[in-house]
């Protein structure tokens, strides 16, 4: 893998979105995916809909809740995303209203990535940003820097919330992997937290995956 | 009903405040003890003792009771675990012309409060809370934090109470911040966030994802690894 790989910087993120006082983040995790994936396999970055998952995404529990690997399942079951401006995010499940013709991507697969954190930094710089769940700890008090809390404090097994990583490096020595949030741009750094990367941090290397566009 | 009061140091005041000085402050530490809690799930007051201190243009009152939790048996309505019946607790009520604030609530169930203040380490990183009572301009310098705080991420609240409340889980949350911080390898930096005024029960219910430990999710395919590719 390169030492560094930011896709901030080639255009494949849209912008730091807000869930609200809902437990959505794994509909934001999941589309920000597969805005990385459409851009990076049919040119165009668009920002996708969370509140078609919400709504339409029945293996889910929308607020309370959701699994990527079954909104990967959903997505393609519906036919596709339609975007954000179609399909506006409201922060509470309402009667799914999704429409096919207005689907303006779709997916064909999802896969489950390496747990290995060089492994997920290689796929990453090639592929794209990684769907990922962590350990929450501190979060509710993050400001910015690098994260690394102690291990027993937060445990790999008790992951509570889905990100998406979008880019790692090192920041004087430190490595680190950068991370897309959905709080909005006025928690952590712009919307971003920093969490270190090699020792399986807050169990950032336990359930990487991301969709597959042909 | 007030026990007798132990030997004091020249510089503080006995807790010998008789029951009728106490019941306003007492009434309200109770209040916000059992905030939000459903009727028939409220804990009452057993002995009590005190001691004030005049601030300012109020006095700081500094309580300690031992808090009787009703018998409990769905956990999902009492937060205690049943065999905690009796609590010990600690109040500081700062009373300003009428007006009650709760500046610090620190109960535990009766046999373990005392070893955790035993707890040489927590206090000496934790100076703020060897004080005691709390410095003078501690609770003007909290309160000057919070309005910022309400300012900043543009915070208002139903009530004066909610206001109190708030006020204080913010400022149990700077002290859990400052352990979070203490506590981290990295260089990240924690403090005060538009989550402040979250109980740590309140942003875990609303913020996080419970599912992601609870199910396993749909079996995906495994990615080849990118020197496969």
């Amino acid at each position: 893998a390169p030492p560094e790989w930011d896709w901030r910087k080639k255009g494949a993120v849209t912008e730091v979105k807000d869930q609200g006082m809902c437990g959505s983040c794994w509909a934001f995790s999941v589309t920000g995916n597969v805005e990385g994936q459409w851009f990076l396999n049919r040119g165009t970055l668009l920002s996708l809909s969370e509140q078609e998952l919400l709504d339409c995404d029945k293996m889910d529990k929308a607020c309370f809740g959701g699994l990527p690997s079954n909104a990967y399942t959903a997505i393609k079951d519906l036919g596709g995303l339609e975007t954000e401006d179609d399909y506006s995010y409201q922060g509470h499940v309402q009667a799914c209203s999704f429409s096919a013709q207005r689907a303006k991507v779709y997916i064909n697969d999802s896969l489950e990535l390496s747990k290995n954190e060089n492994k997920m930094a290689a796929w990453l710089a090639q592929k794209g940003p990684i769907s990922v769940a962590i350990n929450a700890f501190g979060m509710q008090f993050y400001r910015h820097g690098i994260a690394h809390p102690l291990r027993p404090l937060c445990s790999p097994w008790l992951i509570d919330h889905a990100v998406l990583l979008v880019g790692y490096g090192n920041r004087s020595n430190t490595p680190y992997w950068a991370i897309k949030n959905s709080w909005g741009s006025n928690w952590g750094e712009e919307g971003y937290y920093y969490l270190y990367r090699g020792s399986g941090a807050c169990g950032v290397n336990t359930m990487a995956s991301s969709a597959v566009v042909n | 009903v007030p026990v007798p009061a132990e030997p004091w140091t020249d510089d503080e005041q006995a807790w010998d405040l008789s029951s009728s000085e106490l019941l306003a402050p007492a009434r309200f530490a109770l209040d916000m003890y059992n905030y939000g809690r459903a009727a028939g799930t409220r804990a009452v007051l057993g002995a009590i003792r005190g001691r004030v201190r005049r601030v300012g243009r109020g006095s700081l009152f500094s309580l300690e009771a031992t808090v009787e939790e009703p018998l409990c048996n769905d956990p999902l309505v009492c937060p205690l675990p049943m065999s905690n019946k009796t609590m010990l607790c600690s109040f500081q009520v700062l009373d300003e012309l009428g007006k009650h604030m709760l500046l610090r609530r620190d109960c535990g169930p009766v046999n373990t409060k005392v070893t955790e203040y035993g707890n040489e380490t927590f206090s000496s990183f934790l100076p703020l809370l060897n004080k005691d009572p709390l410095p003078q301009d501690f609770s003007a310098e909290m309160a000057t934090v919070f309005k910022h705080f309400m300012t900043t991420y543009n915070r208002t609240y139903k009530s004066r109470e909610e206001a109190q409340w708030r006020f204080t889980v913010f400022t149990r949350n700077l002290i859990r911040a400052q352990k979070i911080q203490a506590l981290d390898q990295g260089t990240a930096e924690y403090g005060i966030t538009k989550f402040s005024d979250l109980t740590e029960e309140e942003f875990y219910t609303i913020y996080l994802n419970p599912v992601l430990q609870k199910e396993p999710g749909r079996k995906m395919s495994l990615a080849k690894s990118i020197n496969d590719l």
